[in-house]
């Protein structure tokens, strides 16, 4: 299943939001480090999100991944905060 | 099961909540009905228990929010985001939120309510997320069957970390809402033997004491049984500070501290209740004996040396209340520990004491010993 460009687009920005808010802990990660080091944050908080659900850690927005990050659910951040 | 940093937790077993805000896609009724149950999932593992309060400050307020609500964590609309809850503490502590854009129900054609509160009660008690997939503390949503449910294991130990286990009886299975042990019952027939609460409950009087009490038939002296209050009362704390029954409403009432328990005979009628709603003053924090009047339609309420009474009728505290008991009721001395009112006569507990008051007369005919009343 090869995603259209807009569909990675997408894909890319919701992971985004999602790991801002549950894999990101507040008051110790400035913003700006985690926009100057761009994907390699994104990537080592894909990995941890891969750990908690039990999914096979690659680091990559694979679909398993998606699923979970567009399933409902609690707010309360994954990560101590 | 994971725990919060610092591993917060409440230092108290009674909890009191609040339901502030309520979703249009829920009636109140059900909206409390599955706020209760949640509760119950977690009280039927560890020692705390929850009281429902409907004004001012409340260690867990609950509402249904939208969008952003001033705590820093916005809602979304519909889907992602369900609801959030913040860990044992001041202020925010324990308060949990629910977003009002999803359709929240008591079965599955939505989200279902029960389910969410029960994992955000978890945050509002110290757990964290797990990454244990069969847990409640799971962070995705799964609908859970209300009825019948019990906590995952994960869950257990994880509560249980935090506040120890809810005892069970010695030599039973595991029951919830156990009491914690088999309480040794009480000598009533020494001579400094006295009781916590006594009154009328249809056609038997019940006289308490500790974790204990006494059934008997106005008239008979014979038959007396001891039996746990927990047995009889699985909601009511494990002992009482007061009671009263208004024979022809057919309810009692049971004060445990700043609050009370409604009953029909044996039956409770929902959750625990505020005595401030009787329009005591604030610093009043437990009762020490009540007696219903039946003639008067009036309650008494003795609170250390001085007494206030509550019209039944117009469900209101009367004026010029509290006063002084001994001026009021000549020849009774010490505090009040119970009372009951037979046959005319007001019966006042006093340590070892039992008074016979005659209303009429307005003065004591006679005293006994409290212990006579069940036999000694």
């Amino acid at each position: 299943f090869a995603a259209t460009p807009r569909t990675s687009r997408n894909n890319y920005h919701l992971a985004q939001a999602y790991l801002d808010k549950y894999y990101t802990k507040k008051g110790g990660h400035p913003l700006g480090e985690m926009a100057a080091r761009g994907g390699n944050s994104m990537v080592k908080k894909i990995k941890e999100l891969q750990q908690f659900f039990g999914l096979r850690v690659t680091g990559k927005l694979d679909r398993a991944t998606m699923d979970v990050i567009k399933r409902p659910r609690c707010g309360v951040p994954d990560v101590a905060n | 099961y994971r725990l919060f940093p610092g591993e917060p937790k409440w230092k108290k077993n009674t909890l009191t909540y609040r339901i502030s805000k309520y979703t249009p896609s829920m009636t109140p009724a059900e909206v409390d009905r599955a706020v209760q149950m949640a509760l119950q999932a977690w009280s039927s593992a560890v020692p705390l228990s929850f009281v429902r309060v409907n004004a001012g400050e409340a260690d867990i307020m609950i509402s249904f929010e939208t969008g952003d609500h001033g705590d820093s964590y916005p809602f979304d609309g519909p889907r992602g985001t369900l609801a959030h809850a913040f860990a044992p503490g001041e202020g925010l502590g324990g308060d949990t939120h629910f977003d009002n854009a999803e359709k929240w129900t008591m079965g599955t054609n939505g989200f279902n309510l029960f389910t969410v509160a029960a994992h955000e009660f978890g945050h509002a008690l110290g757990l964290a997320h797990s990454t244990d997939p069969s847990a409640l503390m799971y962070p995705t949503y799964k609908y859970k069957h209300p009825y019948g449910f019990h906590l995952p294991k994960d869950d257990v130990k994880g509560i249980q970390a935090l506040y120890g286990p809810r005892k069970t009886f010695p030599g039973k299975p595991t029951v919830p809402h156990a009491s914690p042990h088999n309480p040794s019952i009480p000598d009533l027939c020494d001579s400094g033997s006295s009781f916590d609460a006594v009154t009328m409950l249809g056609k038997e009087l019940l006289f308490f004491r500790d974790r204990i009490f006494w059934r008997r038939q106005v008239n008979l002296m014979s038959g007396i049984r001891p039996s746990t209050i927990t047995s009889s009362f699985p909601q009511l704390m494990s002992n009482v500070d007061a009671a009263y029954e208004v024979a022809d409403r057919g309810t009692a009432y049971f004060f445990k501290g700043p609050h009370y328990w409604v009953t029909r005979g044996f039956q409770m009628q929902g959750p625990p209740r505020t005595i401030y709603d009787y329009g005591f003053p604030r610093n009043v924090q437990r009762i020490d004996a009540a007696v219903y009047l039946k003639d008067a339609q009036k309650t008494l309420f003795f609170v250390g040396d001085e007494y206030y009474s509550y019209d039944e009728r117009k469900r209101k505290m009367e004026k010029d209340y509290p006063k002084n008991t001994e001026e009021e009721f000549s020849g009774v001395n010490g505090q009040i520990d119970a009372a009951v009112e037979l046959n005319g006569n007001i019966y006042f507990f006093s340590g070892p004491k039992a008074y016979k008051y005659d209303t009429e007369k307005e003065d004591v005919v006679s005293v006994l010993r409290a212990g006579s009343w069940v036999g000694c």
